[in-house]
């Protein structure tokens, strides 16, 4: 998955 | 956002703080891994490219640099400032034995075969691991002192906050990266022992942690 939510988290 | 990736993100950096104050208010880095920290500061490194590529919000972007700063100015106060406390001789765990298989394994199990995406892999696998060498430490001198212990409990803390974040997500938004969630798991099992040190002998006894 290219989810951007990913980056969301730290 | 919510309450426990909030109260995940603050206990993270309220870890990052207590060893960054404990190392500086003591100039002295004893019993503390360096190796651990180095690879802390790899994990963030490898993780947070995306500072380049993508904006999240100034709240991800302050975060991601303050872990940044600290993890590296931590890496600087053991091995050069105050390196005459650096304890190497404890310091003994083989790193090469996490980085070599946590890089194969990022090379074959990511979401896409590109440089950032098996780093971003690279840096969940790493940081489920990057503790060990600090644990091993601890094992092999036998005792921490009580204000390590609550670095750690933080640090454990965080990731087990995470986890019920990835449940609620899940639940409201649908959202499950796998990578993350099962790298997240085996990060807080490493916990567990410590937890049960930590609430048997150090809250309810004296200061310092010593094994049996």
């Amino acid at each position: 998955s290219q989810d951007p939510l990913r980056h969301d988290e730290l | 956002m919510n309450i426990f990736r909030l109260a995940g993100d603050v206990s993270h950096l309220v870890a990052i703080i207590i060893l960054f104050l404990k190392i500086w208010k003591s100039k002295s880095c004893a019993g503390i891994s360096g190796k651990s920290q180095v690879l802390f500061a790899l994990v963030f490194t490898s993780r947070y490219l995306d500072l380049f590529t993508v904006f999240i919000s100034a709240y991800n972007t302050i975060m991601k640099l303050v872990f940044l700063v600290l993890s590296y100015a931590t890496v600087y106060l053991i091995y050069m400032r105050f390196r005459g406390s650096y304890d190497s001789e404890n310091d003994s765990f083989r790193v090469e034995f996490l980085l070599v298989p946590v890089t194969g394994l990022a090379f074959l199990e990511n979401y896409a075969f590109t440089p950032l995406e098996i780093l971003w892999t690279f840096s969940i696998f790493l940081e489920a691991v990057a503790i060990m060498p600090q644990l091993f430490m601890i094992t092999k001198t036998g005792e921490a002192e009580s204000i390590t212990t609550h670095y750690l409990f933080f640090l454990g803390l965080y990731r087990a906050l995470y986890l019920a974040n990835w449940v609620w997500r899940y639940h409201t938004e649908g959202f499950f990266d796998q990578i993350a969630v099962v790298s997240g798991v085996v990060q807080t099992i490493f916990y567990c022992d410590f937890f049960y040190l930590y609430v048997t002998r150090v809250l309810r006894g004296s200061g310092k942690m010593s094994l049996p």
